[in-house]
């Protein structure tokens, strides 16, 4: 009771359906801040489904008010209502995952995090959670997430497999996922080749300097002509202004320096050390 | 934190409101809300360079799994998900055909056991925001285990 919400601002009348927002445990002096979405449907039979962005390092609450909540917001900053939102079927947990993401924290400073410490810590507040809701443990229960989530999601399912708690498990979903940054990287090439990024020279280049009977690599590859040949394909790909999120759109902002495209860059060519010119601060044409 | 080419302004503004931090039940203490911490980012230790071996474990449980992605985003591209789910080897149940939101073609799936892999037409990295109809239809149909 004491995380329900019962108002927000900006919004004229709350929602038929509840929510909450609040902590769970994370483990030992880590608190993870979620907001609970009931369902729209028949919040008791539909499933519980947590929902986890990526980076790593970065909000889940991008989920809810951008992607795929109940409550979306106007460029002015006032929320609307979306007609979309998945808990129209399921019960949207949202988690901000680590602790130091978004409204999360810990009690101490960490000095470092790492895939197992974020699976181990989502785990426990997953525990955390449905024993703060247990009129929810016996919904199925799925587990969602994007991007870097594509680490944290079946990592926190084997978590969830592996363990003793008793969550009733049914699936689990990952979009534009980390799941192999082998295939993520060379597929890449192929991907930018065939959108026109770079022409048949380069392409051509890269076959012949990177690839072997048909096996490209692009990822550690030693031979320094292949590298000589990534690199302007890695130039053209991060250096000119392209939206790496959304191909045919425009960059919001223009190619600015901005740490969030850090972050996200920093799942791909992590084997090279590129140093590639930030784009200077303007607008893309 | 703040993200290129995204326009995330009106998160910022609304999520870092006095009133909005009371209506959540945040701690006054805690500092302004960011998109993404780059002290998280900087200290974290990546372990896990493929998840081949987290699925095959995963898949032999009674669990079903998605893999979708917008098909025009390059950080995480289709192709690498569409390779990394035919890796896995599993029996495939549907081949490669459209799946539909309005009578339209809303991208491409296949089916294999357990798992699938779909795509979204024209969606970036966030997919639900960017299709919002397909992507609540994508999930629906998953949850309900029906066809796309």
């Amino acid at each position: 009771a004491p995380d329900l919400i019962t108002s927000l601002p900006g919004l004229s009348e709350m929602p038929s359906f509840q929510q909450w927002s609040g902590y769970l445990e994370a483990g030992p002096g880590h608190y993870f801040h979620y907001w609970f979405v009931e369902s729209q449907g028949n919040p008791a039979t539909d499933p519980v489904v947590v929902w986890l962005n990526g980076g790593p390092g970065c909000s889940s609450m991008e989920g809810l008010l951008a992607e795929n909540g109940p409550l979306h917001l106007n460029d002015d900053g006032m929320p609307y209502l979306n007609p979309y939102s998945w808990n129209k079927v399921a019960n949207m947990l949202y988690l901000e995952s680590p602790a130091g993401v978004g409204y999360s924290y810990s009690d101490f400073t960490q000095s470092s995090i790492s895939d197992n410490q974020v699976a181990e810590d989502n785990y426990q507040a997953l525990q955390s959670f449905f024993a703060k809701f247990p009129a929810f443990s016996n919904n199925d229960f799925y587990v969602f997430g994007e991007s870097y989530g594509g680490i944290y999601v079946p990592t926190l399912s084997a978590k969830i497999v592996k363990g003793s708690a008793n969550f009733n498990f049914k699936g689990f979903g990952v979009g534009n996922g980390m799941t192999s940054y082998y295939l993520n990287e060379v597929t890449l090439m192929e991907f930018a080749y065939y959108h026109g990024v770079f022409g048949d020279e380069l392409w051509a280049l890269l076959n012949k300097n990177c690839c072997y009977q048909g096996t490209c690599n692009y990822i550690n590859n030693t031979n320094s002509n292949c590298i000589t040949a990534i690199l302007p394909a890695y130039e053209r790909l991060y250096g000119i202004g392209l939206n790496m999120y959304n191909f045919y759109a425009p960059c919001w902002g223009g190619a600015n320096y901005q740490e969030r495209y850090e972050a996200d860059l920093s799942n791909l060519f992590h084997q090279y050390q590129f140093n590639v010119p930030v784009p200077k601060v303007g607008s893309i044409p | 934190g703040v993200p290129r080419c995204i326009n995330a302004t009106a998160m910022y503004i609304w999520l870092n409101r006095d009133d909005v931090r009371q209506a959540l039940h945040i701690p006054s203490s805690l500092t302004n809300w960011e998109l993404c911490s780059s002290q998280v980012r900087t200290h974290y230790k990546r372990i896990y360079m493929d998840m081949a071996p987290f699925y095959q474990t995963l898949l032999k449980h009674d669990l079903r799994a998605l893999v979708y992605n917008g098909d025009v985003d390059m950080l995480c591209n289709f192709l690498g998900s569409e390779k990394f789910v035919e890796s896995l080897n599993k029996p495939m149940l549907k081949s490669y055909q459209p799946w539909y939101y309005n009578n339209q073609i809303a991208g491409f799936f296949k089916e294999y056991e357990k798992i699938t892999f779909l795509t979204v037409k024209g969606a970036g990295h966030m997919v639900p925001q960017y299709k919002p109809g397909q992507a609540l239809k994508m999930f629906q149909c998953f949850l309900s285990n029906t066809t796309y």
